[in-house]
């Protein structure tokens, strides 16, 4: 694998969302996951629907909060993801009013990436699309303490302030390297680009800062 | 109370939205029978909710604020003790709220702990300094930059000031943090930085993610070679 990898500098990767006062980061891990695999195998990219998660996936509880492998079901047990123009985000829980004939990604498995974050790089780097382990970004959910006052910069919490314990989020990985020899994880967050780094979040690489090696998931294509 | 276990079990959630609706009935309880003027606000609130027979209990942890107060033969809290924390269950049953209990106590307000709390044990380096003396007017100053740039409003004055004391106890969070991080983040205001961590944690964080286990789903292949 390279020594660094950027998803967004390869057209990959959607703007910045913004959930809103919803717990709703899961649907916005997930879309993203999805919106990068879709990108990958057919060379579009569309931005997805997160209120369609919100709405239907009956299993999770929208805004009081989901887990990303049920959104994989959802995903797939509904028959696709619309994108967002069709099926624009309110913030809310309403009706399902999903169509199949608005559809236009669907995904056909999910798989749990390895807890070993060392061995995550290669997932995100070029040259391995053909397998689900080459899933440019996973789910890292990764508690909130620092989250809430993050401005820029790496941030490497110490262990007691982001427990991999307390895990209450839900982000999205999409990238790695190195500043000035501090490697870092770069993380697509979905509180709008008016926080953190352009709505983005530096995480310390390799010292499982924040749980970040836990729960990492992908969908498959 | 719960019909079964696994009644006791379903349904425990945490969700401001839901909460403000039992928590406005607990401080219409609680108001009861005062002047305009001398009626406590509502601070944060944060809770749970369980079934119980065909309506839903609420469990509510709230702060309330209570007006500035003078005249010692008329208050209920001496000046200092403006903030009370308060435990309510209110049961909504058919439409209809009944408070079932109420329990309140008064409290510092957090700026007060917080820096205690920060001087005394979180950095070393100012064990024993006292906050700059003009630590309020420079507050104040930051939290109208805050309020302009974020377009923050509030409904009254009473919430404004409030905020202004959770924007305070914040920043100090924020100091804490930075000054335990072990890499180059900055931190500091944020458009978060007049929520209390409760409210933060309910509005905009996913306690699904630590309390349930997902669907167990497959791993992804191991890369056969470097």
């Amino acid at each position: 694998a390279p020594h660094e990898w950027d998803w967004r500098n390869k057209g990959a990767v959607t703007k910045v969302k913004d959930q809103g006062m919803c717990g709703s980061c899961w649907a916005f891990s997930v879309t993203g996951n999805v919106e990068g695999q879709w990108f990958l195998k057919r060379g579009a990219l569309l931005s997805l629907s997160e209120q369609e998660l919100l709405d239907c996936d009956t299993v999770d509880k929208a805004c009081l909060g989901g887990l990303p492998s049920n959104a994989y079901s959802a995903i797939k047990t509904l028959g696709g993801l619309e994108t967002e123009d069709d099926y624009s985000y309110h913030g809310h829980l309403q009706t399902c009013s999903f169509s199949a004939k608005k559809a236009r990604v669907y995904i056909n498995d999910s798989v749990e990436l390895t807890q070993n974050e060392l061995s995550e790089a290669p997932a995100l780097a070029p040259g391995l699309t053909d397998s689900p382990r080459a899933s440019p970004w996973s789910q890292p959910p990764t508690p909130s303490s620092p989250l809430q006052f993050y401005r820029r910069g790496i941030s490497h919490p110490l262990r007691p302030l982001c427990s991999p314990w307390f895990i209450d989020h839900a982000v999205l990985l999409v990238g790695y390297g190195n500043r000035s020899d501090t490697p870092f994880w770069a993380i697509k967050n979905s509180w709008g680009s008016d926080w953190g780094e352009e709505g983005y979040y530096y995480l310390h690489r390799g010292s499982g800062a924040c749980g970040v090696n836990t729960m990492a998931s992908s969908a498959v294509v | 109370a719960p019909s079964s276990p696994a009644a006791r079990n379903e349904a425990w959630v945490s969700a401001f939205p839901e909460l403000l609706g039992p928590a406005r009935y607990a401080l219409e309880m609680y108001n009861h029978g005062r002047a305009a003027g001398t009626r406590a606000a509502l601070g944060s609130v944060r809770g749970r909710v369980r079934r119980a027979g065909r309506g839903m209990v609420y469990s509510l942890k709230a702060t309330l604020e209570e007006p500035p107060c003078n005249d010692p033969t008329v208050c209920q809290l001496p000046v200092a003790k403006k903030t009370l924390l308060c435990s309510f269950e209110v049961l909504n049953e058919l439409g209809k709220h009944v408070l079932l209990r109420r329990n309140c106590r008064p409290v510092e307000t957090k700026v007060t702990d917080d820096r205690n709390e920060t001087l005394s044990s979180v950095l070393p380096l100012s064990n024993k300094a006292p906050l700059p003396q003009d630590f309020s007017v420079r507050m104040v100053s930051i939290f109208k930059e805050f309020v302009t740039k974020y377009n923050r409003t509030y409904e009254t004055k009473e919430e404004a000031q409030w905020r202004m004391s959770v924007f305070a106890s914040n920043v100090i969070r924020a100091q804490k943090i930075q000054a335990l991080d072990r890499g180059t983040a900055q931190y500091g205001v944020t458009k978060f930085s007049d929520l209390t961590e409760e409210e933060f944690r309910t509005f905009y964080l996913n306690p699904l993610l630590k309390e349930k286990p997902g669907r167990k789903m497959r791993l992804a292949k191991a890369v056969p070679d470097p």
